[in-house]
């Protein structure tokens, strides 16, 4: 049974598409998943950090945001990571981000995009990376998943905007009576600071069980895997970063 | 003659709001300016970030965004510190950042709205906070400012992102023939690594002597501060933090 994970989180910076890549190549390299990433964010940060140029694309999520029942396969494209795949943002998703002047089913175009390869079980995985906004775009990754992760950086705000977070996707799913399983809230750029032991202890009391046991560290090697267009494991993989993309990948399999 | 800063960059967390208050706290503690700060991100973080709840507020920016010629002086509120007051943002926001829909003068409102207050020499600087989007909030802030300081984290993805702002912003001018000034782009959370050197020589060469000389070094005191609700300068002045933004004041008042 397919797994359709959204990485949403409305604050900017806090790992969304960092946590997108490293833990869908996590499950594709080291436990042989087959994994789609889909690209929801029109400034295209998951699909240029795999080495694609939207520009060069002749259909991407822009034309399943817009064209009802596109045949998403037709957008899919492989990546340097075997068994992970990705289905490509582009900028003029701009277009696609509102709720104003939208017909009644636009926030249903991905979920229902995704319907024949969910049925035909082609992957194991299916990860979201959600834009720093509470829009059409992300309404359109909370009705068509199965699961949430929100990864949270422990510092200021952090649990406020999760406040806002968790009433939006309340909101979404009390219309058309969506459920979503909140899989966990993950810590991310974590630094041995009291300022972060402080609101990671507050994060964990928040979430309880629901808060993951991994932690990401902040570890510069992330972010030059970024950098070098590639996940971190094929980077470097005995850095702590590495190794906390593979232990997410773990509890998220047994989750 | 005000000077009207936009502090703009459509990547999330590359401190765009830390920059807004605390360079808006060391022109008005160091130098005795009368600032202005403007919130215009829905998420508020600029507002709560100074103690205040929107929720508590009859009227905000919303109101600025959506009622042409409201007064902004109904709106100004005082801060913790002395001679910086700030314009609040509120989450209602959200239904103001959609160019669909929208009369062809909303982006002109908030350039309207500061008008009087600016013929009247109210303040020394204005300060917008822009939010993590290219939208009708973004520009707004565009068509109202006279410069625009573009923070930049050193990681990836960084000049790609300043080439579409820059795109943006000529779309924007083009049309009503708006002038803005590149005050400068402005290195943030700087880490002694080599991927934010060889970044941060990229920046340089890609901007020129509009690359400010001051460096914000990454420093916990910044993102405690931020936690305190309190700028870094009134948190620990003797701080990295603290140091390099009042040297950031001294590079605008010159600049
Ligand atoms: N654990 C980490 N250690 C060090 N750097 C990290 C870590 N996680 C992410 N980064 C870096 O932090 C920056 C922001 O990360 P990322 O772009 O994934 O966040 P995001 O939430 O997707 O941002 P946005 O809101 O703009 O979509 C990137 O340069 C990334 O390489
Ligand atoms: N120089 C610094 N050193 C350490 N932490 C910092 C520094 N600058 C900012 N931070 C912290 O990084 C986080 C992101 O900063 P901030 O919210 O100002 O970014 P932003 O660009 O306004 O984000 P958004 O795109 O969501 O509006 C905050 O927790 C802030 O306290
Ligand atoms: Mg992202
Ligand atoms: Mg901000």
């Amino acid at each position: 049974q397919t797994r359709i994970i959204s990485i949403s989180n409305q604050k900017g910076g806090v790992a969304k598409t960092t946590t997108s890549i490293n833990l869908g190549a996590a499950l594709a390299l080291a436990h042989k998943k087959k994994v789609l990433l889909i690209d929801m964010d029109m400034q295209a940060h998951l699909t240029c950090g795999l080495g694609i140029d939207p520009y060069t694309l002749k259909s991407t999520m822009y034309e399943i945001l817009t064209e009802r029942n596109f045949d998403i396969k037709k957008i899919i494209r492989e990546t340097c990571v075997k068994n992970l795949v990705i289905a490509p943002a582009h900028p003029r998703m701009v277009e696609a981000t509102s709720f104003l002047n939208s017909k009644i089913d636009r926030p249903f175009y991905l979920r229902n995009a995704l319907r024949g390869i969910v049925e035909s079980s082609d992957y194991d995985y299916i990860i979201i990376d959600c834009p720093p906004q509470l829009d059409l775009l992300f309404a359109n990754a909370m009705l068509a998943s199965t699961d949430l992760i929100i990864p949270i950086q422990p510092e200021s705000y952090a649990l406020d905007g999760v406040a806002s977070l968790t009433r939006q996707i309340i909101e979404i799913k009390e219309g058309p009576g969506h459920d979503i399983n909140l899989l966990g809230a993950l810590i991310t750029m974590y630094k041995k600071t009291n300022l972060h032991q402080v609101i990671i202890e507050e994060t964990q009391r928040y979430f309880g069980y629901k808060c993951f046991k991994t932690i990401i560290p902040s570890n510069i090697v992330i972010a030059e895997a970024s950098t070098l267009k590639k996940p971190v494991i094929m980077h470097q993989k005995r850095s702590k970063g590495s190794q906390a993309y593979l232990a997410l990948a773990k509890e998220v399999l047994n989750g």
